[in-house]
Parts: structure tokens; C-alpha cells; sequence
């Protein structure tokens, strides 16, 4: 956060988010690992008094007082008895019960969704400058749910209830737990109830990515967060000695390496073990790997332990190379011995050489930091992918942040790698994954519901949403690094989110409990269900239609096989596909024509009407899009775009077209 | 085993009776009661959800399933750090 508040246009734009006291008094509920309240991203200079709104507390217990609070970190709770349940008693020593953070990913998603500025920041070294939170005003309130064993639905769940009682404007769960129906995931249920209270829910979307159907947290209230990298990187060159410069990544100070060429050994021809190429715990021989710097592949252990393995063997600088499974993604560590990440394509071939070479040798550069990367941002490999695998019609991700790469606070209990070894404690640590894209946009979300305190989650979401762009300055799609090919909106749902469009959106997509219970009515489910999900008896007395659900995408499924027409025999024409959506004017009057882009010549695309007139603030118009289609093959995916525009402001909508 | 237990989330119907935080936790704990004379509730929800957590046996929690009121007994389910 040294860099996102720049790269999101924060502060080119200071008089996009006047200084007005709404902002402080948002509160933002992280729940994660914990926190660390010495941290100076929670220092309270300069807050007033904590909002009237508050209703919970600072929890006391193994070095954690009240007094660890303050009026930044306003509310400190633990909930372990789901944990304790399964791991037995509380090993004090390992991990402390109380709301105190010895991880590290707790304080950095608190600090980036709504840290205090703090100048001066950096990672030794790297990424200097101020770290802040998107929503550096907004007051901190931390539920630790996450311990060392994992987190618990019992646990996460009453984390929610007590979130919900609490107050809190904005949820922020960088966390998930794979794919289950809304009526069996405990976060979907928590989420609809705050949801109902008008609490914002931000989640990760996960980190299983290029996958596709890799996604979790997919319920539609719920702000399903993937991750893009900055213009930001931490270049390490590998040269070896056939003259040849591979770009890597890392985050290592400390001791160079010897100077000049020092010889380099791949841990596949090290070890004595299958998979010793993976550089796992023991698996390299000293006598092998003395004094050389260790070529290791990416996967299965941590990327720091295999620095550290390297280190133990005697080795004295990595390589560590992407296999398939990652392509060229580039996550920056910082590692415990000189060291550097290479891409696929650099990995394939610096193992070529050295194997294949006689008395392989190679340096490693370290070069810092450099910014103005381009292009940026691009979708990380990592960052789980649509299509949505419970509900195929709801079109997820719903947006992407910054999540590569991003510089947070961090627990003065573990080092920066988090490996057992590393001695090295740090204010401020460099982490990546769809946990830290998400917190962005939880404190973006505080943000705008400063400005708007009467705006709706859904109404929020919508803003942040349709005014996300999907293009570079110079007219370029976004990018997946995971293909080096335009993205699509299965990678980046909506498109990179754009703080200061959203404040003043024009038009949004409104959605209240009502929208959403008849969404699971569409969705068919029974009285039970809904009851489970949305905590009262209703009854689905009406039609319900997935595609009149009012969400700011479109996902539009046509099946491969001919359909039937009205006598029963397969249909030749083209399947129709109509959706209706309802637009709320939240800007001043004016005439919104729609425009339509589409990558799907398969597809004929009309909307009507295709001008709306708005003349009063909260006026709703409504209109129809019909997408109509012949038959596909199988797993076809086909996207296009609908914008409505008044000339100031644009509307974008993402649409997604599966065949299935 | 059949008699380990594990943690289990159960969804109780939301009545119709006036939701003070005594009737709630009579309601829960009877419903309980009937499945276990040891089982004790863990947690209670009224916000985010309307029932409690609890540690069951299988067996303990197919019985409390099949009552009245009664509209899932979740196992507990474990989330990862994205």
C-alpha cells in the first residue's frame, strides 16, 4: 500500500473523497488472523472520538489489553472454541488466545483495508514510501477466527453475529472454504444476514487460479474480490556463465553473494529422493549443493522453505523456477538466502543449461525496486477463475484489485517468510494473493459508503463494479498473465476496480433482501433452504427469473443441444435469451444511451430501450437486453460488453456467454 | 468412531414467538436435550444465523435432524487464508 493508493488514483484526486468526518465513521470488521495493535498502521493521531454507532469491545487475554485498543482499532475480538473443539487444548506457547495476531495476514489485511498512513514504510528496503489503507480513516474492528490449524465455520460464523451486533459498515474475509451450496456455507448465511443490515461483505475470490471454476465465495451478496498485479516489481537478473540473463524476482537483503560466476547445481540432480527437484525439507545432499547456488522447481512446499532448505544443505544462493502449474507469474519472497524467481519459459531454460552444461555457473542481481511497470495491472495466475460453479448465472468474479505484491503491516511474532527459521522481524512485509486484493476493496468500500452513507451494499457494489475499466490508457484489454493473452471476464469479472468512477457512478444496480430472496426462489430452492439462508419463513408465490435478478453483470447460458420448440420437436432457430435489469439514477438528470462491444459474432445482441431519461435523483428505468444464438459446442465461452453512457458517466457491464 | 463427536452448526426455524434471548436458548437447549444429555452448545447465533454450534456424534446428529424445527445440522466446516 506504499503504491495502490497511487496506482488506484487515491491521491491524484484528493478532492474525489472530501475530508469529511463520514469517513470516520465507517467501521470496517476484518475477520483473519488477528492483529497486531502496535503496529504504527493503527497508530489513532489525529481520530476523534470512536462513532456513537459502536457496540463492541476489546478482548483481553494472553498479551492483549484493553488498552491495546484505541481510536483506530476501536474492536479486538477472538473466537477459538470451534478451534479448541478440534485441536484440544490451546498450546500458549505457539499461538496466543486472544485477539492478537502471530501470523502476520491478519494485521496485513486490517492495515490495508483501512490502516492509519505511515510514512517511511518499507520491506528492508523494498517498496519504500507511505503504506496506507484505502480507507485510512475508517475505524479498524478485528475478529481473529484463523489460527494456526485453520478457521473454523463454528468459529467464523459467530465472528459474523457478533460483526453484525457490533455495528460494523464493511466485512472484509479473506478466506474461503471451496465450493458448497449458499444453504451449507457458513459465510454465504452470515453474509445475507449482514447483507439485511446493510453491511458490505468483501471475500476473497481465492487462489486457485488459471482454473476455471477455481472460485469461492460466490453467493451474490456477497463482493467476490480476484487479484492483479501493480506497476511495481522487485527485479532479480540470473546471469549464467554462457552469457545469458534471465528476468526473475525477489525480495532478499542481506550478504551478496561471492562475486563473480558460482556454480550452479539443479536439486533433481542434489537429492537422493523423488521429487527432490522441489528442494522439500531434507531432500537436498549437502555434499552436493555446498557453496552453489540451487535451481529448485515451484510447487507443492512454500517457496520461502525451499530458500531455506537450500540454505540448511549448504547451498548458498536459488533459482526457483515456475513449472506449468504457475507459467510466468512472478511472486516476489523474501527470501533467506540470496535468491531470485524466474518465470516458466527462464526456469526451462536455465535448467537446460545446467544440466545439460559442463561446470554450470551463475550471479544473481538483486535490483531493487522499479515501478511504472506496464502493462498493469495484470490478472494474476493465481487469482481463481469463473465460470461460478453454483450458480452459473451469476457471473464471478465481480472485480479485481491490487493483489500482487502488496507491502502491509505485519505481526512482530514471525518473520517475513513466516518459515520457523527466519529470525528477522519486520514492520511491514510484502505478501501476495487474493487476501490482499480483497481488503483493498473492503476499504474502498468503506470509502464510498463515507460519501454515500445511504447507499445499499448492492448499490456499492454496483458503483465499484460498472465503473471498473478493462482496458489499459492506451486501448489495450487487460491482460491474464497466466495465458500473456487478453483476459476475459471469467478472470477479471467486472475489471479493475477504479476508486474515484466509483464515488460518482451515474447509475447503479440496486438489489434489496427482497431481490435476493426471490434469487433463491429462482434458484428453486425449498422453504427449508431459504429459511437457512435468510433466517424467516417465505413464500416463492411468483415467477422468479434468474435473468431479471438485477445484478451488474450478465451470465447468459445456452445449451449445446438443439432445443424443443412449442410442438416438442428440436428447434433450428435460434435460441432467445431476454434479462431485464433496473437502473438507479444517483447522479443529476440526464439521457443514458447504451452502447454494446461484443467478441461474439455468434451472438446478436439488442437492448430496449436504448436511451434512458433520468430526471430525479433515485428515478428507476428499466430495459431489456435479448441475446439470441444457434447452438455451440460444449465449454464455449463467448464475451461482450453493454455500457450505458450520458457522456460523463459510463456504465459498464460485463456479459459472459457459456454453452453448456 | 461411532461415539467420536464433531462439531456440528444446527439451524433451528425461527418462531414466531417473541425472540428474547431466553426463549432462544430454551428452545435451542431443548432441542438438544433430546439427543444428548451431555452435548453443550458451543456457541448460540441470533444475527448472522438463528441456532448454535455443538459437538455431536453422528448418530446424535442424524436424530436431532430428523426433529421438528430443526432445518440442518451442519458438520463444521474448515476455511482457508486466501
Amino acid at each position: 500500500t506504499t503504491r495502490t493508493p497511487s496506482f488506484l488514483g487515491l491521491d491524484r484526486t484528493p478532492d474525489a473523497f472530501p475530508e469529511s468526518e463520514s469517513e470516520s465513521d465507517v467501521i470496517v470488521g476484518v475477520l483473519d488472523t488477528g492483529v497486531w495493535p502496535e503496529s504504527k498502521s493503527f497508530d489513532d493521531k489525529g481520530m476523534g472520538p470512536v462513532p456513537s454507532t459502536w457496540r463492541g469491545t476489546c478482548q483481553t487475554g494472553s498479551n492483549f489489553s484493553a488498552s491495546s485498543c484505541n481510536r483506530k482499532l476501536i474492536g479486538a475480538q477472538y473466537f477459538s472454541q470451534g478451534y479448541e473443539a478440534v485441536v484440544g487444548s490451546f498450546d500458549e506457547s505457539h499461538e496466543s488466545k486472544s485477539p492478537r495476531d502471530g501470523d502476520g495476514h491478519g494485521t496485513h489485511t486490517a492495515s490495508t483495508a483501512a490502516g492509519s498512513p505511515v510514512e517511511g514504510a518499507s520491506l528492508l528496503g523494498y517498496a519504500p514510501g507511505t503504506a496506507r489503507g484505502m480507507a485510512p480513516k475508517a475505524r479498524v474492528a478485528v475478529y481473529k477466527v484463523c489460527w494456526t490449524g485453520g478457521c473454523f465455520s463454528s468459529d467464523i460464523l459467530k465472528a459474523i453475529d457478533k460483526a453484525i451486533e457490533d455495528n460494523v459498515n464493511v466485512l472484509s474475509l479473506s478466506l474461503g472454504g471451496g465450493m458448497s451450496d449458499y444453504y451449507r456455507d457458513s459465510v454465504a448465511i452470515g453474509a445475507f444476514a449482514a447483507m439485511e443490515r446493510g453491511i458490505l461483505v468483501s471475500c476473497s475470490a481465492g487462489n486457485a487460479g488459471p482454473a476455471a471454476f477455481s472460485m469461492s465465495n460466490l453467493a451474490p451478496w456477497i463482493t467476490t474480490v480476484g487479484a492483479g498485479t501493480l506497476d511495481r516489481d522487485f527485479p532479480a537478473v540470473a546471469s549464467l556463465s554462457n552469457g545469458k540473463k534471465y528476468y526473475g524476482v525477489s525480495l532478499f537483503r542481506g550478504a551478496s553473494l561471492p562475486q563473480g560466476l558460482i556454480p550452479v547445481v539443479y536439486a533433481g540432480n542434489a537429492t537422493n529422493v523423488t521429487s527432490g527437484n522441489l528442494c522439500m525439507t531434507g531432500s537436498l545432499n549437502p555434499e552436493k549443493v555446498k557453496d552453489k547456488i540451487v535451481l529448485c522447481d515451484r510447487g507443492v512446499n512454500a517457496r520461502v522453505q525451499k530458500g531455506a532448505v537450500v540454505k540448511a544443505a549448504g547451498g548458498v544462493g536459488m533459482i526457483l523456477a515456475n513449472t506449468e502449474a504457475n507459467g510466468e507469474e512472478l511472486v516476489a519472497d523474501a527470501h533467506l538466502l540470496p535468491a531470485t524467481a524466474v518465470g516458466q519459459k527462464s526456469g526451462d531454460a536455465i535448467r537446460d543449461y545446467v544440466v545439460s552444461g559442463s561446470n554450470p555457473a551463475a550471479s544473481i542481481l538483486f535490483e531493487g525496486t522499479k515501478l511504472n511497470i506496464q502493462p498493469s495491472p495484470v490478472v494474476a495466475a493465481f487469482s481463481s477463475r469463473g465460470p461460478n460453479g453454483i450458480t452459473p448465472e451469476i457471473l464471478k468474479p465481480d472485480m479485481i484489485a491490487p493483489g500482487v505484491n502488496i507491502l502491509a503491516g505485519w505481526s512482530g511474532g514471525v518473520g517475513p517468510t513466516g518459515v520457523a527459521s527466519d529470525t528477522r522481524r519486520v514492520e511491514f512485509n510484502i505478501i501476495s494473493g487474493t487476501s490482499m486484493s480483497c481488503p483493498h476493496v473492503s476499504g474502498l468500500a468503506g470509502l464510498l459508503k463515507g460519501a454515500h452513507p445511504e447507499w445499499s451494499p448492492a448499490a456499492i457494489k454496483s458503483a465499484l463494479m460498472t465503473t471498473a475499466y478493462v482496458s489499459y490508457k492506451n486501448g489495450q484489454r487487460l491482460q491474464d498473465v497466466a495465458t500473456g493473452k487478453p483476459s476475459t471476464p471469467l478472470d477479471h469479472g467486472a475489471g479493475h476496480v477504479d476508486p474515484v468512477s466509483a464515488l460518482n457512478p451515474g447509475l447503479v444496480y440496486d438489489l434489496t433482501t427482497e431481490d435476493y430472496l426471490g434469487f433463491l426462489c429462482a434458484l428453486k430452492y425449498t422453504p427449508s433452504q431459504i429459511s437457512l439462508v435468510a433466517r424467516r419463513n417465505f413464500s416463492c408465490d411468483k415467477t422468479y427469473s434468474l435473468s431479471d435478478f438485477n445484478y451488474p453483470s450478465f451470465a447468459v447460458i445456452f445449451k449445446t443441444g438443439p432445443e424443443t420448440n412449442a410442438a416438442g420437436s428440436p428447434s433450428s432457430e435460434p435460441v432467445v435469451r431476454k434479462h431485464t435489469r433496473t437502473l438507479t439514477n444517483v447522479g443529476p438528470p440526464g439521457s443514458y444511451k447504451v452502447t454494446i462491444a461484443s467478441d461474439a459474432p455468434e451472438v446478436k445482441i439488442s437492448v430496449e430501450p436504448e436511451v434512458l431519461t433520468f430526471s430525479k435523483p433515485n428515478e428507476k428505468k428499466s430495459y431489456t437486453v435479448t441475446f439470441s444464438a444457434g447452438s455451440m459446442p460444449s465449454d464455449t465461452n463467448r464475451f461482450a460488453r453493454i455500457e450505458w453512457s450520458d457522456g460523463k458517466h459510463v456504465v459498464g457491464s460485463p456479459v459472459s456467454f457459456s454453452w453448456s | 468412531s461411532a461415539s467420536e463427536k464433531k462439531t456440528y452448526i444446527v439451524h433451528v426455524e425461527k418462531s414466531r414467538m417473541p425472540a428474547t434471548t431466553d426463549y432462544h436458548l430454551q428452545r435451542f437447549e431443548s432441542s438438544l436435550r433430546q439427543v444428548s444429555d451431555t452435548a453443550e452448545m458451543m456457541y448460540t447465533y441470533t444475527n448472522a444465523a438463528h441456532g448454535y454450534s455443538t459437538r455431536l456424534t453422528e448418530a446424535e446428529a442424524v436424530a436431532l435432524s430428523s426433529q421438528a424445527g430443526i432445518l440442518s445440522v451442519l458438520p463444521e466446516t474448515r476455511y482457508e487464508l486466501h
